[in-house]
């Protein structure tokens, strides 16, 4: 990644922007959309928050403009320059251009360029990054088109624009700007949707002694432990612990899950949250989810449950509900006769309701607060107990 | 097939603006010597192939040519 000389960058966290016009191209909507989506990304790693302004001067001011448009780079017609932004300043700092003899789609045709795209390429330079040279990072400097459903900012511009303005603040940061009522001043941002008390304000120290976890899973070899809406992501192809959140990798799913855990055969993982779950593999939610936790075949008495994790050789999912569990058949797709079943009849030494499970290395491991319970698949007996964060090289 | 003189010259042109945009290249009208334009076109020319991973010939090859006709963004490259 690289900055402009003198490494400009906004001087505060609150930055405002306008959309000054639009391209007969794309529907109005489909043009905030997309704008909006291409601050979230920068917004998502950084403490930055974007507010969107309807009349006045705003930090970055967005516009349509074919040819010579008032500043000294005029635009060349259709191919060549796509657009340009100006670094962060006062006056023409920051704003972003977009050349208007371009066909501008909402989605990821050859026949047009993806305004998302080329718009969150833009902004970075909004906020002072200059282009990179990482084929594939999206500071780089030619048009690439690609898939944008779940697009993910690579970790080359997540690296360039966090040494301007380090990582977001710890309580995930309002990823959508809001939309405002026309006012000269900027108001506060309304807060996110979900139930904020299920977030810790902080994330818990790896090695907090008192860690506890909702949910585990794992997910193409790597496991996944879930806490309100962070993530800590134990992977074996890096050495670090990974820090994320939920959004991150999902942002259609709110936080707080009960339970997950995946059909690797499937290539799927399965989030419980309420009454409700749904299906993913990889960041693609399955369509059709989420589903009523009826449909799997618990009574109605059963709002939620507190955890789950499969048995790839037995193709048996066990659902944990209080100090009762159920075993559902993955192959028939249904609950197993005589269930549930005391936890305890038959996991020797478990007696308590369970936060989360997980299977590894042919183990379960049962999570009850900050302990957990290794238990051999085969014979269900009990091996030892350790701390809920032995996974963190505590 | 070898480039037409026309297409070539059109070439070179196109190559030229490319650089002054992005890469900070500027003909030196008062110079005597054309070949120091040449080289320092070449030197340019060098630096933005190292920017795109193109192997660093200094020369407006092919591949050079395609890369600075693909679609992009209008902020340069390097600054001066």
């Amino acid at each position: 990644y690289s900055t402009f000389p003198r490494n400009p960058r906004w001087r505060k966290e609150d930055v405002t922007y306008r959309i000054l016009n639009y391209t007969p191209d794309m529907l109005q909507a489909d043009v905030d959309e997309a704008i909006a989506k291409a601050f979230q990304l920068w917004s998502s790693v950084t403490p930055l928050r974007f507010t969107r302004l309807y009349s006045g001067d705003a930090d970055i001011m967005i516009s349509f403009a074919a040819g010579f448009h008032g500043d000294f780079y005029s635009f060349d017609g259709p191919g060549g320059t796509l657009a340009h932004a100006y670094p962060p300043n006062s006056g023409i700092g920051g704003d972003a251009h977009f050349d208007e003899d371009e066909n501008w789609t909402k989605f990821a045709t050859p026949e047009g360029y993806n305004l998302f795209l080329v718009a969150a390429h833009e902004l970075g330079h909004s906020l002072g990054l200059g282009h990179s040279n990482v084929y594939g990072a999206l500071m780089y400097p030619i048009y690439m088109s690609r898939d944008t459903r779940n697009y993910r900012l690579p970790q080359d511009d997540i690296d360039g624009i966090q040494a301007l303005y380090g990582p977001p603040r710890e309580s995930p940061a309002s990823p959508e700007p809001t939309e405002m009522i026309p006012t000269e001043a900027p108001t506060e941002m309304s807060p996110r949707e979900e139930p904020t008390e299920i977030t810790p304000l902080e994330r818990p120290k790896d090695c907090d002694p008192h860690l506890t976890f909702d949910a585990i899973t794992t997910l193409r070899g790597e496991i996944l432990f879930f806490k309100g809406s962070y993530v800590w992501r134990k992977s074996p192809y890096f050495s670090e612990i990974e820090h994320d959140t939920i959004s991150t990798f999902w942002p259609s799913l709110a936080a707080g899950f009960d339970a997950a855990y995946e059909i690797d055969k499937k290539d799927r993982v399965i989030f419980f949250k309420d009454n409700q779950y749904w299906a993913v593999s990889g960041y693609n939610i399955q369509p059709g989810f989420p589903k009523p936790i009826q449909n799997l075949g618990f009574p109605r008495s059963v709002k939620k449950i507190d955890a789950a994790v499969h048995d790839q050789n037995a193709k048996k999912t066990y659902f944990f509900v209080g100090n009762m569990y159920w075993s559902f058949d993955e192959n028939t797709q249904s609950m197993e006769k005589r269930y549930p079943r005391k936890i305890e009849a038959d996991f020797q030494g478990i007696g308590q309701a369970i936060d989360a499970a997980l299977q590894k290395n042919g183990h379960f491991y049962f999570f009850h607060g900050s302990k957990q319970y290794e238990v051999d698949i085969k014979n269900k007996k009990l091996v030892r107990i350790m701390k809920s964060n032995s996974w963190f090289d505590c | 097939f070898p480039v037409a003189p026309e297409k070539e010259k059109e070439d070179m042109q196109f190559a030229q603006k490319y650089l002054e945009n992005f890469y900070d290249f500027k003909e030196e009208k008062q110079t005597l010597f054309k070949s120091k334009n040449i080289n320092h076109m070449a030197d340019k020319i060098r630096e933005m192939q190292s920017f795109f991973g193109l192997e660093v010939t200094g020369e407006l090859n092919h591949k050079t040519l395609d890369m600075m006709k693909k679609p992009r963004c209008g902020i340069p490259d390097v600054h001066a």
